[in-house]
């Protein structure tokens, strides 16, 4: 999903 | 994961050790904004309050161990330690946190990708971020002298974000449909507030004298 991209980042 | 993000986190990471050596080794917080170090703090609770719900792997979850860590020693270190807190220059560090932490706030509630806690939240943190050193810029510039190790925080800190640019741009080609313009903006926000700063580093760097800024 959208969000998801980011949430493997610090 | 990629080469600039490694170097991102590591330059992040070697910012706030450098911060915790300068203030466990001598003692002193001299020049160091109490209310930067409180704003990041909360920056590190809202974008990591997924920390022990979703793993994404060891190397993530250790590092946000380590920056909530890092991050509320710091701020024990110069309101708790007996030693450490005389240093502090209260008169000096006045920026107001709700000056940030509302029109923030109010951003993240309107302009986010999902209207949940969770997301809502994580989107604070990144408007958050993006302004937390300003209350650190304001100081050095009151305080006009800039001992060496505190400008090589500031640096390192600006640095970390110019790589995570660098990551958003490689990730993005290389990654299909990785367009999240909300951390984009919030980054380039963040990195062009250091900009200034760089430049009267590299200046003392290049001509090898005392950082100074212009009041």
């Amino acid at each position: 999903s959208q969000g998801q991209g980011h949430k493997d980042e610090l | 994961m990629n080469i600039f993000r490694l170097a991102g986190d590591m330059t992040h990471l070697f910012s706030v050790l450098v911060l915790l050596l300068k203030i466990h080794t001598i003692k002193s917080c001299a020049g160091i904004s109490l209310k930067t170090q409180e704003l990041y703090a909360l920056v590190f609770t809202t974008r990591y309050l997924d920390i022990f719900t979703d793993f994404i792997s060891l190397y993530n979850t250790v590092m946000k161990l380590i920056f909530l860590g890092s991050s509320f020693s710091i701020v024990w270190y110069i309101r708790r330690h007996k030693i450490v807190r005389r240093s502090y220059d209260k008169d000096q560090d006045t920026f107001r946190h709700y000056f940030l932490v509302i029109p923030c706030l109010v951003l993240a509630v309107f302009i986010n990708h999902k209207f949940t806690f969770k997301e809502v939240m994580w989107t604070f943190s990144l408007y958050l971020e993006a302004v937390a050193i300003l209350p650190q810029l304001v100081l050095l510039q009151r305080t006009r002298n800039i001992d060496n190790l505190t400008g090589q925080y500031v640096f390192l800190l600006g640095a970390y974000r110019a790589l995570y640019i660098l990551n958003w741009i490689y990730r993005h080609f290389t990654e299909p449909h990785y367009v999240h313009w909300i951390t984009w903006i919030a980054g380039v926000v963040q990195t062009l507030l250091y900009a200034d700063f760089f430049y009267y580093y590299f200046q003392s760097w290049k001509n090898n004298e005392k950082l100074q800024l212009p009041a």
